[in-house]
Protein backbone atom coordinates (compact mmCIF):
# COMPACT_ATOMS: atom_id res chain seq x y z
CA UNK A 1 0.00 0.00 0.00
CA UNK A 2 1.13 3.54 -0.72
CA UNK A 3 -0.01 7.27 -0.16
CA UNK A 4 0.60 9.93 -2.68
CA UNK A 5 3.58 12.39 -1.41
CA UNK A 6 2.91 15.73 -1.98
CA UNK A 7 5.26 18.86 -3.35
CA UNK A 8 5.44 20.98 -0.30
CA UNK A 9 7.08 18.67 1.89
CA UNK A 10 10.00 18.36 -1.05
CA UNK A 11 9.97 22.15 -1.56
CA UNK A 12 10.27 24.96 0.07
CA UNK A 13 7.49 27.83 -0.65
CA UNK A 14 9.01 31.16 -1.46
CA UNK B 1 3.82 47.59 -21.72
CA UNK B 2 4.44 43.90 -22.42
CA UNK B 3 3.87 43.29 -26.16
CA UNK B 4 5.37 39.56 -27.34
CA UNK B 5 5.00 38.39 -30.97
CA UNK B 6 5.51 34.92 -31.97
CA UNK B 7 5.67 33.59 -35.56
CA UNK B 8 4.05 30.39 -34.78
CA UNK B 9 0.82 30.49 -32.93
CA UNK B 10 0.23 27.38 -32.65
CA UNK B 11 3.02 27.04 -30.40
CA UNK B 12 1.03 28.37 -27.51
CA UNK B 13 -1.75 26.36 -28.18
CA UNK B 14 -0.21 23.20 -28.04
CA UNK B 15 1.78 24.67 -24.65
CA UNK B 16 -2.22 25.01 -23.75
CA UNK B 17 -2.96 20.98 -24.83
CA UNK B 18 0.39 20.51 -21.97
CA UNK B 19 -1.15 21.96 -19.11
CA UNK B 20 -5.00 22.76 -19.03
CA UNK B 21 -5.49 19.16 -17.45
CA UNK B 22 -3.58 20.33 -14.44
CA UNK B 23 -4.26 23.64 -14.01
CA UNK B 24 -7.46 25.83 -14.01
CA UNK B 25 -5.53 28.85 -13.80
CA UNK B 26 -1.92 29.95 -13.72
CA UNK B 27 0.17 33.13 -13.51
CA UNK B 28 2.36 34.15 -16.40
CA UNK B 29 5.59 36.03 -15.20
CA UNK B 30 6.38 38.71 -17.99
CA UNK B 31 9.95 39.83 -17.53
CA UNK B 32 13.05 41.21 -20.00
CA UNK B 33 13.60 36.82 -19.94
CA UNK B 34 10.72 35.75 -21.42
CA UNK B 35 7.45 34.59 -20.25
CA UNK B 36 7.30 32.09 -17.28
CA UNK B 37 4.73 30.16 -15.32
CA UNK B 38 4.87 28.15 -12.52
CA UNK B 39 1.93 26.51 -11.13
CA UNK B 40 1.07 23.33 -8.77
CA UNK B 41 -2.18 21.73 -9.42
CA UNK B 42 -5.11 21.92 -6.61
CA UNK B 43 -3.36 18.74 -5.02
CA UNK B 44 0.04 19.80 -4.62
CA UNK B 45 1.17 16.52 -5.78
CA UNK B 46 2.86 18.07 -9.34
CA UNK B 47 4.09 21.35 -10.56
CA UNK B 48 4.27 22.64 -14.05
CA UNK B 49 7.10 25.20 -14.39
CA UNK B 50 6.96 26.73 -18.53
CA UNK B 51 9.82 28.90 -19.54
CA UNK B 52 9.51 30.64 -22.84
CA UNK B 53 12.55 32.59 -23.77
CA UNK B 54 12.35 36.20 -25.01
CA UNK B 55 14.52 35.09 -27.81
CA UNK B 56 12.26 32.48 -29.16
CA UNK B 57 9.99 35.24 -29.95
CA UNK B 58 10.07 37.66 -33.00
CA UNK B 59 9.61 40.57 -31.02
CA UNK B 60 9.39 40.83 -27.78
CA UNK B 61 9.29 43.93 -25.36
CA UNK B 62 8.78 43.83 -21.39
CA UNK B 63 8.98 47.44 -19.93
CA UNK B 64 8.73 46.19 -16.62
CA UNK B 65 8.11 43.24 -14.44
CA UNK B 66 4.15 41.94 -14.58
CA UNK B 67 2.20 38.91 -13.70
CA UNK B 68 -1.06 38.37 -15.70
CA UNK B 69 -3.30 35.94 -13.92
CA UNK B 70 -5.28 33.71 -16.12
CA UNK B 71 -8.20 31.15 -16.39
CA UNK B 72 -6.68 28.53 -18.88
CA UNK B 73 -9.98 27.35 -20.03
CA UNK B 74 -11.13 30.93 -20.93
CA UNK B 75 -7.31 30.93 -22.95
CA UNK B 76 -8.18 27.61 -24.49
CA UNK B 77 -11.51 29.17 -26.05
CA UNK B 78 -9.60 32.36 -27.42
CA UNK B 79 -6.92 30.10 -28.64
CA UNK B 80 -9.35 27.96 -30.50
CA UNK B 81 -10.04 31.55 -32.97
CA UNK B 82 -6.73 30.98 -34.16
CA UNK B 83 -5.18 28.98 -36.99
CA UNK B 84 -2.08 26.47 -36.27
CA UNK B 85 -0.02 29.23 -38.54
CA UNK B 86 -1.23 32.40 -37.15
CA UNK B 87 1.09 35.08 -36.15
CA UNK B 88 -0.12 35.78 -32.79
CA UNK B 89 1.02 39.09 -30.67
CA UNK B 90 -0.01 39.07 -27.13
CA UNK B 91 -0.18 42.47 -25.30
CA UNK B 92 -0.91 44.21 -22.34
CA UNK B 93 -0.36 47.85 -20.78
CA UNK B 94 1.23 48.41 -17.79
CA UNK B 95 -1.41 47.41 -14.41
CA UNK B 96 -3.98 46.65 -17.08
CA UNK B 97 -7.13 44.36 -16.04
CA UNK B 98 -7.11 42.33 -20.15
CA UNK B 99 -4.34 41.11 -22.16
CA UNK B 100 -4.96 41.00 -25.90
CA UNK B 101 -4.23 38.36 -28.62
CA UNK B 102 -3.44 39.08 -32.08
CA UNK B 103 -4.04 36.91 -34.89
CA UNK B 104 -2.81 37.36 -38.15
CA UNK B 105 -3.15 34.73 -41.01
CA UNK B 106 0.16 33.87 -42.66
CA UNK B 107 -1.10 36.16 -45.69
CA UNK B 108 -1.71 39.13 -43.63
CA UNK B 109 -5.27 39.35 -44.86
CA UNK B 110 -7.44 38.55 -41.61
CA UNK B 111 -6.99 39.99 -38.71
CA UNK B 112 -8.78 39.18 -35.02
CA UNK B 113 -8.44 40.35 -31.59
CA UNK B 114 -9.56 39.25 -28.48
CA UNK B 115 -9.15 40.65 -24.98
CA UNK B 116 -9.26 38.35 -22.11
CA UNK B 117 -9.85 39.48 -18.62
CA UNK B 118 -7.34 38.62 -16.66
CA UNK B 119 -7.68 37.70 -12.43
CA UNK B 120 -5.42 38.33 -9.15
CA UNK B 121 -4.46 34.54 -8.63
CA UNK B 122 -2.46 34.60 -4.90
CA UNK B 123 1.14 33.40 -6.11
CA UNK B 124 2.69 30.46 -4.20
CA UNK B 125 5.50 30.06 -5.88
CA UNK B 126 7.94 26.99 -4.53
CA UNK B 127 11.56 27.04 -4.29
CA UNK B 128 13.20 24.20 -6.36
CA UNK B 129 16.42 23.11 -5.32
CA UNK B 130 19.26 21.96 -7.63
CA UNK B 131 19.39 18.44 -7.59
CA UNK B 132 22.05 16.00 -9.18
CA UNK B 133 19.84 13.13 -10.34
CA UNK B 134 20.73 9.96 -10.04
CA UNK B 135 19.66 8.68 -13.15
CA UNK B 136 18.35 10.55 -15.91
CA UNK B 137 16.77 8.73 -18.60
CA UNK B 138 16.48 10.33 -22.74
CA UNK B 139 13.87 8.53 -24.78
CA UNK B 140 11.43 9.58 -27.83
CA UNK B 141 8.34 11.18 -26.66
CA UNK B 142 5.84 9.89 -28.33
CA UNK B 143 7.35 6.20 -26.91
CA UNK B 144 7.18 7.37 -23.36
CA UNK B 145 3.13 8.45 -23.98
CA UNK B 146 2.65 5.18 -25.42
CA UNK B 147 4.22 3.53 -22.61
CA UNK B 148 1.82 5.88 -20.26
CA UNK B 149 -1.58 5.34 -21.78
CA UNK B 150 -0.98 1.60 -22.20
CA UNK B 151 -0.11 1.05 -18.62
CA UNK B 152 -2.57 3.27 -17.59
CA UNK B 153 -4.84 0.55 -18.52
CA UNK B 154 -3.93 -1.74 -15.86
CA UNK B 155 -3.19 0.39 -12.45
CA UNK B 156 -3.28 3.70 -10.90
CA UNK B 157 0.31 3.65 -10.44
CA UNK B 158 3.23 3.18 -12.63
CA UNK B 159 6.52 2.15 -11.39
CA UNK B 160 9.83 3.28 -12.82
CA UNK B 161 12.57 1.49 -12.49
CA UNK B 162 16.27 2.91 -13.91
CA UNK B 163 19.05 0.65 -13.90
CA UNK B 164 22.18 -0.49 -15.60
CA UNK B 165 20.28 -2.75 -17.79
CA UNK B 166 17.98 0.01 -19.02
CA UNK B 167 14.00 0.90 -17.88
CA UNK B 168 11.26 -0.91 -16.91
CA UNK B 169 7.52 0.69 -16.72
CA UNK B 170 5.42 -1.46 -14.64
CA UNK B 171 1.78 -1.44 -13.58
CA UNK B 172 -0.56 -3.75 -11.26
CA UNK B 173 -3.99 -3.66 -11.20
CA UNK B 174 -7.49 -5.44 -11.16
CA UNK B 175 -6.68 -7.03 -14.45
CA UNK B 176 -3.22 -8.09 -14.51
CA UNK B 177 0.29 -6.87 -14.67
CA UNK B 178 2.11 -5.25 -17.36
CA UNK B 179 5.54 -4.28 -17.78
CA UNK B 180 7.54 -2.26 -20.62
CA UNK B 181 11.43 -2.87 -20.53
CA UNK B 182 13.25 -0.54 -22.81
CA UNK B 183 17.55 -1.10 -23.58
CA UNK B 184 19.85 1.63 -23.68
CA UNK B 185 20.21 1.32 -27.53
CA UNK B 186 23.12 3.74 -28.82
CA UNK B 187 22.59 3.16 -32.69
CA UNK B 188 24.06 6.66 -33.75
CA UNK B 189 21.41 9.12 -34.64
CA UNK B 190 18.76 7.02 -34.25
CA UNK B 191 15.58 9.15 -33.30
CA UNK B 192 14.27 6.56 -31.45
CA UNK B 193 17.49 6.26 -29.41
CA UNK B 194 16.93 5.85 -25.41
CA UNK B 195 19.35 6.87 -23.30
CA UNK B 196 20.46 6.39 -19.38
CA UNK B 197 22.70 8.31 -17.52
CA UNK B 198 23.23 6.60 -14.54
CA UNK B 199 24.67 6.96 -10.93
CA UNK B 200 22.88 4.69 -8.99
CA UNK B 201 19.71 2.47 -9.86
CA UNK B 202 16.38 3.95 -8.79
CA UNK B 203 12.94 2.57 -8.45
CA UNK B 204 10.43 5.09 -8.20
CA UNK B 205 6.15 4.76 -7.89
CA UNK B 206 3.96 7.11 -9.51
CA UNK B 207 0.50 8.01 -10.39
CA UNK B 208 -0.81 7.27 -13.53
CA UNK B 209 -2.74 10.31 -14.13
CA UNK B 210 -0.23 13.04 -14.00
CA UNK B 211 2.05 11.28 -16.00
CA UNK B 212 -0.78 10.61 -18.58
CA UNK B 213 -1.33 14.27 -18.54
CA UNK B 214 2.66 15.18 -18.84
CA UNK B 215 2.52 12.86 -21.74
CA UNK B 216 -0.17 15.58 -24.08
CA UNK B 217 3.18 17.70 -24.10
CA UNK B 218 4.90 15.35 -26.42
CA UNK B 219 3.83 17.06 -29.39
CA UNK B 220 5.94 19.77 -28.58
CA UNK B 221 9.41 18.07 -28.47
CA UNK B 222 10.20 14.78 -29.83
CA UNK B 223 12.87 13.81 -26.97
CA UNK B 224 11.23 13.72 -23.09
CA UNK B 225 14.05 13.55 -20.60
CA UNK B 226 13.05 11.59 -17.47
CA UNK B 227 15.09 12.62 -14.60
CA UNK B 228 14.93 10.36 -10.97
CA UNK B 229 16.77 10.69 -7.59
CA UNK B 230 15.27 8.22 -4.70
CA UNK B 231 12.30 10.09 -2.56
CA UNK B 232 12.28 13.34 -4.56
CA UNK B 233 10.18 14.64 -7.07
CA UNK B 234 10.48 13.19 -10.97
CA UNK B 235 11.75 15.69 -13.35
CA UNK B 236 9.80 15.35 -17.14
CA UNK B 237 11.05 17.73 -19.07
CA UNK B 238 10.21 18.96 -22.75
CA UNK B 239 11.60 20.95 -24.82
CA UNK B 240 9.64 23.47 -27.17
CA UNK B 241 11.07 23.95 -30.03
CA UNK B 242 10.79 23.34 -33.66
CA UNK B 243 13.71 22.53 -36.61
CA UNK B 244 14.86 25.99 -36.25
CA UNK B 245 13.82 28.00 -33.45
CA UNK B 246 14.21 27.19 -29.33
CA UNK B 247 11.51 28.37 -27.62
CA UNK B 248 12.33 26.97 -24.23
CA UNK B 249 10.56 24.38 -21.84
CA UNK B 250 8.14 22.95 -20.13
CA UNK B 251 9.10 21.11 -16.87
CA UNK B 252 6.73 18.66 -14.81
CA UNK B 253 7.62 17.57 -11.16
CA UNK B 254 5.52 15.17 -9.70
CA UNK B 255 5.95 13.79 -6.56
CA UNK B 256 5.97 10.38 -6.25
CA UNK B 257 4.07 7.64 -3.71
CA UNK B 258 5.22 6.81 -0.69
CA UNK B 259 5.25 3.38 0.66
CA UNK B 260 3.53 3.21 3.67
Amino acid sequence: KSTQGRLDSFFTVT
Amino acid sequence: MFEARLAEGGILKKVLDAIKELLNEASFDCSEAGLQLQAMDNSHVSLVSLNLRAEGFENYRCDRNMSMGMNLASLVKIMKCSANDDVLTIKAQDNADVVTFVFESKNGDRVSDFDMKLMNLDQEHLGIPETDYACVIKMPSNEFAKIVRDLSQFGESIAIACSKQGVKFSSTGDIGTGNIKLAQNSSADSDDKVVVDLQEPVTLTFASRYLNSFAKAAGLSEKVTLSMSPDVPLVVEFKVATSDNDYGYIRYYLAPKIED
